[in-house]
């Protein structure tokens, strides 16, 4: 996937990204929405932004209890710390914002298994 | 390089031999069986060439080491497959040896072949797996083979200066192995 045509546009609430939902509609470019995050800023409310928050918790970089975890669509301090430790562990250039060069690694293809201390799940003894 | 929490890895004297096996029921028909052992047993290759291991294919599912399954969806380990792209595929890390790939990708093993824009590599996929199902976690160099994303159509499968000194701080060196056998672009890029 490539930036090099993004719009400003920002993501409409009437559409879903869902990266578990199977509908086919859905199927060509998953996460590929994020791109019109680019330049998003924090203290900002954008819909479809907690979907990003989903993704940093599931690979590891908001460390918080999922159930107890609030995903709202504001770009608030824990969005923007995670995306800081993204870019760190992933040797992007921190800036603790989203431009285009950290939207275009969040969106490309990636492994399942977390980017920092793995789930237990994954690190399972066999038994 | 990265580890798991614990440092795990595969605790039988050295040197190992693990075994493999494909899934009967968790399978994809848009490659040849002939085709997806190919990608795989050179996947395991890269890995064997580094380190004291070496990896035998069974017919034996339920006794194997290593246990290989495209899945589609919600497969029972919480963490379900996504459809086309986004995530590829997860691995288990020692002594689980499970491996799951998402069934929906167009998974290729030659470019010229398939031309779609969303063909995945079958054997760079493979080749990161296999370096979390022997205990590398994800690495912040990208040119890394553990680094944690693949773009479509793209080939990484040879093992990266990081890859190697990871996974030979956990099982040691292959006695066969040399570095002088790594390009020199490898040698300088990690040293730097």
């Amino acid at each position: 996937p490539c930036l090099s045509t993004r719009t400003k546009t920002f993501f409409s609430p009437s559409k879903t990204i869902n990266p578990t939902n199977h509908d086919h509609k859905f199927q060509t470019y998953t996460w590929h929405e994020f791109k019109f995050f680019v330049d998003a800023s924090k203290g900002n409310k954008i819909n479809g932004i907690s979907e990003l928050k989903k993704y940093f918790h599931r690979f590891g970089y908001m460390k918080m209890d999922y159930n107890s975890l609030n995903f709202t669509d504001l770009f608030d301090d824990h969005l923007e710390h995670a995306l800081i430790k993204y870019q760190e562990k992933l040797g992007l250039l921190v800036t603790g914002k989203l431009d285009e060069n950290t939207v275009s690694q969040i969106i490309s293809p990636r492994c399942g298994v977390s980017d920092s201390t793995p789930k237990l799940f994954m690190h399972a003894k066999r038994n | 390089y990265a580890f798991f929490t614990g440092k795990p890895r595969w605790s039988r004297s050295i040197p190992i031999t693990l075994t493999y096996a494909f899934s009967k029921e968790y399978v994809i028909n848009s490659l040849s069986m002939l085709e997806i052992k190919d990608a795989f047993q050179r996947a395991f290759n890269h890995w064997a060439s580094v380190i004291p291991v070496t990896f035998m294919e069974s017919n034996d599912y339920g006794f194997a080491d290593i246990k290989i399954g495209f899945y589609k969806g919600d497969h029972g380990d919480g963490e379900s497959f996504d459809g086309v792209l986004g995530v590829l595929a997860h691995a288990f890390s020692p002594e689980t040896g499970r491996f799951h790939l998402d069934a929906a990708e167009t998974w290729a093993v030659d470019f010229e072949r398939e031309k779609s824009d969303v063909a995945i590599d079958l054997e760079s996929v493979a080749t990161h797996e296999i370096g979390h199902l022997l205990g590398l976690a994800h690495t912040s160099v990208q040119e890394a083979v553990m680094f944690p994303s693949l773009k479509p159509r793209e080939k990484k499968v040879d093992l990266k200066m990081d890859d190697i000194k990871g996974i030979q701080a956990l099982y040691g060196s292959n006695p066969n192995f040399s570095y002088k056998a790594l390009s020199e672009s490898d040698t300088s890029t990690n040293n730097g």
